[in-house]
């Protein structure tokens, strides 16, 4: 089983962190700041994909990751957007050139993204001229679900308050965004029900952490603050754990699905046509 | 005693907030972001000075602070830029102007901007480009102060940390920035000793709030989450207290004086010797 994940957002909103935490092991190291120079050259690494082997369910998964530039960070960001839908085209283009081969590829390995999480600063505001544009243009080439970064740096009404006006830009500005589509008549009220209650989260508020700390006898991932700990898998603290089971199990093939039935036969509608 | 503060940093760090809980009333009212369009309208508002009068240590103050739009929100900020800079330099010129009329303005304000306060997102990483350029630029025509926005998004190592990569890269890119300069001859050994203790406390981590609870019996100002309070006064918390007290009251005259003697001379010379 194959699934690739997009990781898209500004530099410092815990995406790295956030991967590790997913993966249960530390796929992205910490990267070295101490050095000004350092900084400034890994700031500019291109789109670079990670391959981890991991176990949902008792069943294998090859997870791809795809870590994208910090963007946002600069004065001018158009070319961060446009190397990051370029990366997408490419996938899609690779799969159009093998499907017109006379003689198939046996090696042929499809990279498509399946999912783009795109990681909202949290801002406690509405979204920001960046996110609505970088959301709205690569919503039309990949399924993107919008995370809120860092939860844990707001209060709880202040979070319930954003995620209401994210959604509702979202809705305004007509940002195509993943939305747990169900079938009236094929999916039972079960499913149904699971993808009402998951729509109804978003956009998922995200906790990350590779630190973990014994409490109450249980080894738990957290934040440790002087005032307080965070737990990452704990939902009253944050969405990352039903976030991590829809990705990874529950929804998986469906995102599948609609990349390969939806998302990549538009792509090439409109790449032919031209 | 007049002094004159400009906020700068990108939207949702919490800028509005941190003005309110200095001068200890809502000076700046949350902004109605509920409805997309208003908020669209929001964004857009030009540079708007408030004048507060307050009383520090028994000493009557006349406090204006200069809000700026929020900067960084958008795929091109340059054009943010400018019209803060433009801003700084426009009371420059009317007092260039005044000091060259014959006939005095007896109702003229000096409305030169004494400290700038700028925001730095907490990343944990190092200063982004957008930081770098403005602070640099906007080092050389007013009193720059680095704060770290929302410091109780970061764990006390992470903030350490950040604090000392932020001050290598403000030596590293030259950035000029109000540092609490002392005279050896001059000063007394008490005032050198707490010039160094604020120096070394820069960036200031700043937590803000509105809300106040009663702790322990007190009324402490704080930010409640579900894993702990925050609180804004508490010096393990954050830097809070620090810079209200250096800005407002230790500080105030040298940040006026260097205004004064040095920046709008510096300026007043580039601009005639055009
Ligand atoms: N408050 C908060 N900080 C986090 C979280 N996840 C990571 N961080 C911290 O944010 C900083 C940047 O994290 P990193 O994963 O490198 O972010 P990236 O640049 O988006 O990859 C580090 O200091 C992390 O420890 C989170 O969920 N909440
Ligand atoms: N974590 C955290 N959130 C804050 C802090 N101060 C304000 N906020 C929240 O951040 C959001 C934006 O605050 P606001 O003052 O409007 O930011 P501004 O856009 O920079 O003026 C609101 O939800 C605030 O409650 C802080 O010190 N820490």
């Amino acid at each position: 089983l194959t699934f690739t994940v997009m990781i898209v957002g500004a530099s410092g909103l815990g995406k790295s962190t956030f991967v590790n935490t997913l993966c249960e092991s530390p796929v992205f190291p910490k990267k070295d700041y101490s050095n000004p120079e350092k900084a400034a050259i890994e700031r500019t690494v291109a789109i670079t994909p990670v391959t981890v082997d991991m176990e949902e369910d008792g069943i294998k998964l090859s997870l791809t990751i795809v870590d994208t530039p910090g963007f946002g960070d600069n004065i001018n960001n158009e070319g961060n957007f446009l190397d990051i839908l370029a990366y997408i085209e490419r996938q899609y283009d690779d799969i159009l050139a093998e499907e017109s081969r006379i003689k198939r590829n046996p090696k042929f390995q499809d990279n498509r993204v399946h999912a783009l999480l795109y990681f909202i600063t949290p801002t406690g505001h509405s979204l920001r001229e960046i996110d609505i544009e970088f959301m709205r243009r690569l919503g039309r080439r990949v399924n993107v679900i919008p995370v809120i970064a860092k939860a844990d740096s707001m209060r709880p009404q202040e979070l319930a308050a954003f995620k209401k006006k994210v959604m509702e830009d979202i809705a305004y500005y007509k940002i195509p965004i993943y939305n747990f589509p169900y079938d009236e008549e094929e999916d039972d009220d079960e499913t149904i029900e699971e993808n009402n209650e998951l729509r109804a989260l978003l956009p998922f508020s995200i906790v990350g952490s590779e630190e973990e700390v014994v409490l109450n006898g249980r080894r738990v991932r957290c934040r440790q603050y002087p005032w307080g700990v965070v737990e990452v898998d704990n939902s009253r603290h944050c969405d990352f754990s039903k976030l991590r089971y829809m990705l990874l199990s529950s929804h998986l093939q469906d995102l599948k699905e609609i990349t390969h039935d939806f998302l990549y036969e538009q792509y090439r509608t409109e790449k032919l046509s031209r």
